[in-house]
């Protein structure tokens, strides 16, 4: 564990925190894709089967339940508790065409052609490019509430931090792993637009 | 090696 991935861990446990909160106080979930949310869920499913399989530490355990949990929690907020606030007349991006080409790619280049592996590339090729609904949603509207744009530079900056984890873990451990480095990097360049916005606007204000 | 990694990341 390095710093950069301590701060990447803890950039996404925000990003979900500050999702959750927001939906809970504000008891709406305008503004929110729920088609990211599903597609967030999805990914970590896939990903974390390897809590029945390996176990690495508490650590680890404990933060992919919480993952796991917050993702469903906002789920069943959006799509049961406080449904009546779902946006979904502008949450129109078509999952289907990032679902199916992620499958198709994870099919043909992956480490092993094994279903947890399989799984597991899925999973990173998805998450990706999972938040394109919610960009889509924000650049259909012209506008994101700022607890929103929060949400998202907490959530784009955990990648971010991650390449750099990647970075030292290839001098410290020389090890590194390409499939997550690329999709890593496609993650976080889909952020770049907003980040520049986030940034300028945070700094010159409204 | 790569199962570590695999698994040890979030």
């Amino acid at each position: 564990m390095n710093v950069f991935r301590l701060l990447g861990d803890i950039s996404h446990l925000l990003a979900i925190i500050i999702l959750l909160l927001k939906i809970w106080k504000t008891r709406s979930c305008a503004g929110i894709s729920g088609r990211s949310q599903v597609l967030f869920a999805v990914v970590y499913t896939a990903r974390y089967l390897d809590l029945f399989t390996s176990y690495i530490s508490a650590y680890n355990s404990i933060m992919k339940l919480v993952f796991l949990a917050a993702s469903y929690g906002t789920i069943y907020l959006m799509f049961i508790k406080f449904k009546a606030s779902y946006d979904h007349n502008h949450d129109t991006f078509r999952i289907e065409f990032l679902i199916l080409p992620c499958v198709l790619l994870s099919l043909l280049i992956n480490h092993e052609f094994s279903p947890l592996e399989i799984l597991w590339t899925f999973s990173i090729y998805l998450e990706s490019v999972a938040i394109l609904p919610q960009l889509f949603m924000v650049s259909k509207t012209g506008e994101a509430e700022s607890i929103t744009s929060h949400y998202l530079f907490a959530l784009g900056s955990y990648r971010a931090l991650y390449i750099l984890n990647w970075i030292y873990r290839y001098y410290a451990e020389s090890h590194y792993d390409v499939i997550a480095i690329v999709a890593g990097i496609v993650q976080t360049v889909l952020y770049c637009d907003f980040f520049y916005l986030y940034i300028t606007k945070g700094i010159y204000g409204q | 090696i790569l199962e570590s990694f695999r698994h040890d990341e979030l």
